[in-house]
């Protein structure tokens, strides 16, 4: 693939979910060939794009049971598949611990399959334990949602320290792909306290695009479909297809 | 200590710190003492309340090289201890895994010191992992707030389940103090759905206080202080104070 985009943070509900799913959708909306991998055990990604057959999933891929290219399914989303999970992928947070090679049994599961598409994104757990570290050694980048809030900002400088530790240990080429402000909320001073500190101390690496906080986003995942695909013309999906537009062109300044 | 109660869901960004904090400001504000235990390694609700040193932590207790009492501190709030934490925290993850007593290491930490204070509150980190488990088997009983939002249902039966593993295997004490609806927003037909889907599914369960989407709440530990401090008038404020009410009435009639 062009690129492997672990999408992390781990701060809770500060829109990864939200982000994996209809950046994806977006991606795909724009002719790239894309696929999603669901590694949060909370299986929200899955849910958010209706699928129910999970009987190949991540963690049977990553446990060994099924191989990546049984468990991709193709979503309501062309060009958009998916390798769904369930509520067991918890239990590889210890089950990998034993392993020889547990850093990397994300990355090895997905080394062929992943070459058939231009864009993968792994949805992550809101922790930086072992499931995250898998994610961030199979990514060739990182895109880090950071909600327009205070206790969001607190996580920011131990993430950007855990990304450097896998870059220095287990992925030299894991590099940053961007921040992305999520949850903006105009009638509120403190997101833009948030957000025009993280623009201080991260610079270039925050998207311009910003995606403000919009019922309609929320409200798609009781429908199972992508915001983009549920309402188009709504403030959240715009932002999403600006923010894919802006990171295909900085795939193309690269 | 009357009421070991940890407040828990896999679910991020629920409102577990913001209810760990306001909840144990309330009580405290109603006469009775209470120690608020910080064992998210994220800290967010040490630094919600204001606390810098933490030279003793929760993972230097567990691990064994503070007591609990040594590492209790004053807070601003009278009759509101805290026990806060440092990112530390999120290897005892890993490390609580080889221990023969790992599930107790909180429970007989603070086995001692539980007795000074009436209520003792654990905030947990967004997973159902080994700092979960040690909370869930400290405590008495598990209050889960439950964000009006739709992916925040699709975990819930999981934490149950996870909550009777730990009644039948760990701790056979364990009760449930309810669930609180968090982030409650009247603009939006979501918030009544999810809420009214809760009520049915888990009766008199749910409280009938239900805490407001307030955005004084979300600037309050910028301040580095409780909303009940920072802005008493407030919805979230007046929320969390019904709640306490709430709880201390539930107690009474026990
Ligand atoms: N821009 C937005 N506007 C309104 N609601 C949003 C927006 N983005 C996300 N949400 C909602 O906020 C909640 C949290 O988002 P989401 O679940 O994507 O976060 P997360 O980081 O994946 O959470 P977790 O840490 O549990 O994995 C969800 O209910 C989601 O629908
Ligand atoms: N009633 C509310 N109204 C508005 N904002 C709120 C409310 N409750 C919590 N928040 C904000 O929502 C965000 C998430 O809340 P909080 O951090 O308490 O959740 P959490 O479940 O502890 O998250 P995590 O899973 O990361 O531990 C925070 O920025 C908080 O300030
Ligand atoms: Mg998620
Ligand atoms: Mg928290």
């Amino acid at each position: 693939a062009q690129r492997i985009i672990a999408i992390a943070n781990q701060k809770g509900g500060v829109g990864k979910t939200t982000t994996s799913i209809n950046l994806a959708t977006a991606l795909a909306a724009c002719g790239r060939s894309v696929l999603l991998v669901d590694f949060d055990p909370q299986g929200n990604a899955s849910t958010g794009l209706g699928v129910e057959d999970r009987i190949h999933n991540s963690y049977s891929v990553i446990a060994g049971s099924s191989t990546a290219d049984v468990a991709i399914q193709a979503t309501q989303v062309p060009r958009l598949d998916i390798i769904p999970t369930i509520v067991d992928l918890s239990a590889a947070e210890v089950e990998l611990s034993d392993m020889p090679d547990r850093e990397f049994r994300l990355k090895m599961a997905i080394r062929r399959i992943s070459k058939q598409y231009q864009y993968v994104i792994i949805d992550c757990p809101p922790s930086l334990g072992m499931l995250t570290v898998n994610a961030l050694t199979a990514a060739t980048s990182v895109l880090v949602p950071l909600q327009c809030e205070f206790y969001a900002l607190e996580g920011l400088s131990q993430l950007m320290r855990t990304v450097e530790a896998v870059r220095a240990g287990l992925n030299g080429d894991l590099q940053m792909q961007g921040i992305v402000l999520t949850m903006f909320d105009t009638r509120n001073k403190l997101s833009a306290m948030v957000a025009s500190d993280v623009r201080t101390h991260f610079g270039d690496l925050v998207y311009k695009t910003v995606v403000p906080r919009n019922v309609r986003v929320s409200e798609a995942p009781s429908f199972g479909q992508p915001v983009l695909i549920y309402d188009l013309k709504c403030p959240g999906s715009q932002a999403y297809a600006a923010l894919a537009a802006e990171l295909l062109r900085q795939e193309s300044k690269a």
